[in-house]
């Protein structure tokens, strides 16, 4: 299905720490 | 948290010496959550950019200019902001573009999406969505409507949407608004 979020689940992950 | 789309962020840095399109760099390719976040916390904020300088977030394949393929036939909504506004508000309408970009809010016009610029500007800063067919009414208003709400703007501040090919004739970039909401 298509990708969607919403701004305050995209915003939960503003300062997790990221594998990459 | 794979994103629909993969996005590539650019950045431009005026220098009157080199072409325009010299002047303009691929910084770098995000396609999860996680990657954007990083992205993110990792440049300037748009406010601490010196004038001149535009950072653009395009869907992967679409280069931030009239030009592109995927571009040519579209247009842009405009947010044009007062010099005040660069540091009270400026940094926040950017992120809140960057969600509606990534989040995919547009619902089936999302694909009509192209991406976002931010100008830096003296005179003035301006942020703009782009999508990619300016004929297309009902996709163009749905997307105005929905991003005036998720920029917060009031109601009796208007925001109008100007075709691609309309402002390229227009040497002072003030080309007439296609639609307004």
């Amino acid at each position: 299905g298509k990708k969607q979020y919403d701004r305050e689940f995209l915003l939960d992950f503003q300062f997790m720490p990221a594998c990459i | 948290h794979p994103l629909q789309d993969r996005w590539a962020l650019w950045f431009f840095k005026s220098d009157q010496s080199r072409a325009w399109k010299d002047n303009l760099h691929l910084v770098t390719k995000v396609n999860t959550v996680e990657d954007f976040w990083a992205m993110y916390r990792h440049i300037q904020l748009a406010s601490k950019l010196s004038s001149g300088c535009d950072y653009a977030l395009f869907k992967d394949g679409i280069e931030p200019m009239w030009e592109d393929s995927r571009n040519k036939r579209g247009g842009r909504w405009l947010v044009s902001l007062a010099k005040q506004q660069r540091h009270s508000e400026l940094d926040h309408l950017w992120l809140e573009t960057l969600l509606c970009l990534i989040g995919e809010s547009f619902e089936e016009h999302s694909r009509e999406v192209c991406g976002a610029v931010i100008n830096i500007r003296t005179k003035g800063d301006k942020i703009a969505l782009w999508t990619s067919e300016a004929e297309n009414q009902a996709g163009v208003l749905y997307i105005g409507r929905v991003y005036k709400k998720r920029l917060g703007l009031s109601m009796k501040t208007i925001i109008g949407y100007q075709a691609h090919a309309d402002s390229a004739t227009k040497s002072n970039s003030l080309a007439k608004n296609k639609f307004v909401v």
